[in-house]
């Protein structure tokens, strides 16, 4: 099972 | 802010190549130039745009400005202009609307849009200079191609760099599909070379919905750049030479 990650999770929000 | 483009042909393609993307967005316009960052709606996929201020015919920025836009009024407003017509953007200070003007080049016809701004609240991320694992370096036509025969088969592609090769496998309900393309230099004809750097061998995921949305940007550069780290976002770039660039990272998708 697949799981689509979110871009927050490596980049930090400014 | 006041920025001309000789030909609107540039600026239509990138407008094509992101608006079904991000819809809304922001441009940020400092004297070094135009840029957007924005998210898709599901913050999986992250556009950045860099139009350098070398690139155009003239370009003025006393004061920076953000200005909220949406792409697909965008899009509509440079379909009025033809691809060989000069561009010119302004805007001034506090006012809410942005000023396109098309004058073709022999000047028997100079057309004026003016497009109301928007109050866009963006979340920009702060996305820090990476070493990648493998860096692969294609002709955009053949992503294009890959991405979209292996769309017919599945919905996520798995891509895999080695060191000669690199290969793109999908599968679903009707079967599988696999793409392998191997390093192969050009020195005549550099935009066909297939590049492979690699420091680590690097497979990752990734849903092939959004790669379809990325190499809408293939009109703009011949080649594309296809960064990886295990897990770590895909950045896929298409370079403009003089003009700046176009990139998208993608968020990979993990085994649960």
């Amino acid at each position: 099972q697949e799981t689509q990650t979110r871009l927050e999770s490596y980049f930090t929000v400014q | 802010f006041e920025a001309k483009w000789d030909h609107a042909s540039t600026l239509k393609k990138v407008i094509d190549a992101v608006k079904d993307l991000i819809g809304d967005t922001s441009w940020d316009c400092t004297n070094t130039g135009m840029s957007l960052q924005s998210m898709d709606s599901s913050h999986v996929a992250l556009v950045h745009v860099l139009l350098k201020s070398e690139g155009f015919e003239s370009y003025r920025c006393d004061r920076n400005v953000s200005m909220g836009i949406s792409l697909n009024s965008m899009a509509k407003v440079l379909k009025c202009a033809g691809n060989d017509d000069s561009v010119t953007l302004r805007h001034e200070s506090e006012s809410s609307v942005v000023n396109f003007a098309f004058e073709s080049h022999k000047e028997e016809r100079v057309s004026e849009f003016e497009l109301k701004l928007m109050n866009i609240d963006t979340e920009h991320l702060g996305i820090p200079e990476t070493e990648y694992d493998s860096i692969i370096k294609m002709p955009s036509a053949d992503l294009r191609r890959t991405c979209a025969d292996l769309s017919q088969f599945g919905d996520s592609v798995t891509i895999s760099c080695a060191k000669s090769d690199v290969r793109f496998e999908t599968s679903g309900d009707i079967g599988t599909g696999n793409v392998r393309l191997s390093a192969r230099g050009s020195s005549d004809k550099p935009e066909t070379e297939i590049a492979i750097e690699m420091i680590n061998p690097v497979s990752l995921t990734f849903a092939l919905k959004y790669l379809n949305f990325f190499t809408k940007a293939a009109p703009l550069s011949d080649t594309v750049k296809l960064c990886m780290s295990n897990n770590h976002p895909l950045c896929v770039e298409f370079p403009m030479p003089e003009v700046g660039y176009i990139r998208y990272y993608l968020a990979p998708k993990i085994d649960e």
